[in-house]
Order: C-alpha cells, then structure tokens, then sequence
C-alpha cells in the first residue's frame, strides 16, 4: 500500500468559515452556495458530516483569504433563510494533501498520514477524501512540519 | 461555468460509519485508521469537520458494505483508546459524485447540484469536495431520481 503514494501538496491560501447548526432538511445547503455562487465567491473544500440527534449539523467551506470578508457579508444577508445559529471563521489555516493514485482503500495511506502529524503534535482540523487524495486542514504554523514529515513518512525524500 | 461539469458518477456500495465526539486532539484519527488499515478493511470515504465548544467531533467514513461489521468491531476493540461517545452506522446510503474539471470554484457546480436535489426533497447527508469533484452521500431510494434530477440540471441529457 506504502508504495502507492506519490506525492504531498499544500496550498496556504485557505480561510475556512464554519455555519454552525444549520437546519438537516432539503434545500439549506442549495441557499448557501446559491448567494455565494451568485456573489462569485471561489469556494474549494466543502465539508458536511452527517447532523445531530437534534436534526442539525455544520457546514465547513474554505475560500482564499482575500474572499473571507466578502464570503461571510454574503451569509450574514441571508442569515434568516438558510438558519444558521453562529459563524466562524479561521484564516491561518493550509490544506496539506497526500496523493495516491490506485489506493485501493484510503485506511493505510491516512494511517501513515495521520500518524506522522500526531508524532509531531500536529492537530487535524478538517478531513476530506477523494478516490485519489487524502487532504486535511492544519494550523498554519506547522506547515514545514507537516511537509518533512509526509515526506519522511512516504519515503519520498529519498533520492 | 455551467459548462464545466462533464459527468455525474454514483456508488452504491457504501456504508457509512460514524464515530461520534471523538477528543480533538492529536493522534485520534491516526488510532482509528490505525487499526482499520492493520485488519485491512477498505476505506473509502473520510469527513470530519472541525470540532464542537467541547473540544469534540465526529469522523465518520464509508466502507464497501460487506465490511461494516468486521469495522464496527475493530472500533469497538479500541473504544478506550479512541475516546468515542457512540458508534452509528447506516447501510442504506449511496454516493453520487458531479464531475467537473477546470473548476475555479465549486461553488456554482454545488448550488446547481444541491438546487437539484433540493428540488426533488433529497436531504443530503455528507458533502466532500475535491479539486474536480462535489460528492455527497444521499438514502439510496432517492438514487435513480438524483441521477435524472442532475443529468437535467447539468442539461448532460442533451443529445
Ligand atoms: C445540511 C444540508 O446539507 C441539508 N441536509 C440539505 O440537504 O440541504
Ligand atoms: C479528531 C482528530 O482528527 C484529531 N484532531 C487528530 O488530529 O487526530
């Protein structure tokens, strides 16, 4: 599985803005991104886990930090419709990706990744997969960090 | 950007698992798929979004949904070490997928596939995003009428 890996990316311009609580039912994440896409807000990561006992779950977006501002007037217009209880929003936060094509099951390939940012006490933020990429979202600071360490981790700093 | 989406994908081999408020804080996510990549179980899926007041969060993934069990028990196996309040797993949930490459920003692509679905009263219950894709996980009885409602939407029926 270890072999599959390829590479490790970042980006630095990420800011997230979290919707806390936002009502579980048809249509709330469509009058979220509707005035955003209509606000031409470039959104990147999208992130959604499954709601509460009490019906409500939140909703996590990153943009470039230029955009923030603008990103959150835009959801305090339509506070009433969408129903949000409270925003909040980071800006020293980078995505750190591992890429991986052919993995077969992401368990392994996020175990190392996982595991070589705990042994430096490097806190996971956001998680999000796709068939080909674990990506996670970190405190700004640990970014050199995190990037020797996946290195390492992978054996990709072996020439 | 309308023009930007080239397919819509789906899978219904999935499952969902989910580890409610696990402690935020280095090293959890590496003791979950830890254990999950030693027993060799397929993951697919991973989303957490950042964590509660508490200092907590969920994680949940997708495995195909011959594994479920065998998951559940390697979890359970280490509930100590994890620090998970509860285990919730739900079989009958499908992934559908909007492919678009070249997207500056997802926001567009996700109001019109989230508009969609709205429409036809399918909650969405998980959202992950990757640089060519907006993935959600949706009840499985809604499939056929996601795949039509999107394929309209994205006009990908025009011959
Ligand atoms: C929370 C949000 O995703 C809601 N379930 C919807 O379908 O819009
Ligand atoms: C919740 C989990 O992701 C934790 N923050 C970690 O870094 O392991």
């Amino acid at each position: 599985e270890q072999a599959v890996v390829s590479g490790v990316t970042y980006s630095r311009d990420e800011a997230k803005i979290t919707l806390r609580s936002v009502p579980d039912r048809p249509g709330i994440a469509a009058g979220i991104f509707g005035p955003l896409a209509e606000a031409a807000i470039n959104v990147d990561m999208i992130v959604q886990n499954i709601s509460s006992k009490e019906k409500t779950t939140d909703l996590t977006f990153t943009v470039g930090r230029a955009e923030v501002e603008r990103a959150l007037a835009v959801l305090e217009k339509h506070a009433e419709s969408i129903g949000y209880e409270e925003l909040a929003s980071e800006h020293n936060v980078v995505k750190v990706s591992v890429i991986g094509v052919g993995m077969r099951s992401h368990a392994g390939v996020a175990q190392t990744m996982f595991g070589a940012l705990a042994e430096k006490g490097i806190n996971i933020e956001v998680i999000t997969t796709s068939e080909i990429k674990v990506s996670v979202l970190i405190a700004e600071e640990y970014l050199e960090l995190a990037l020797r360490s996946l290195h390492s981790a992978y054996g990709l700093d072996k020439v």
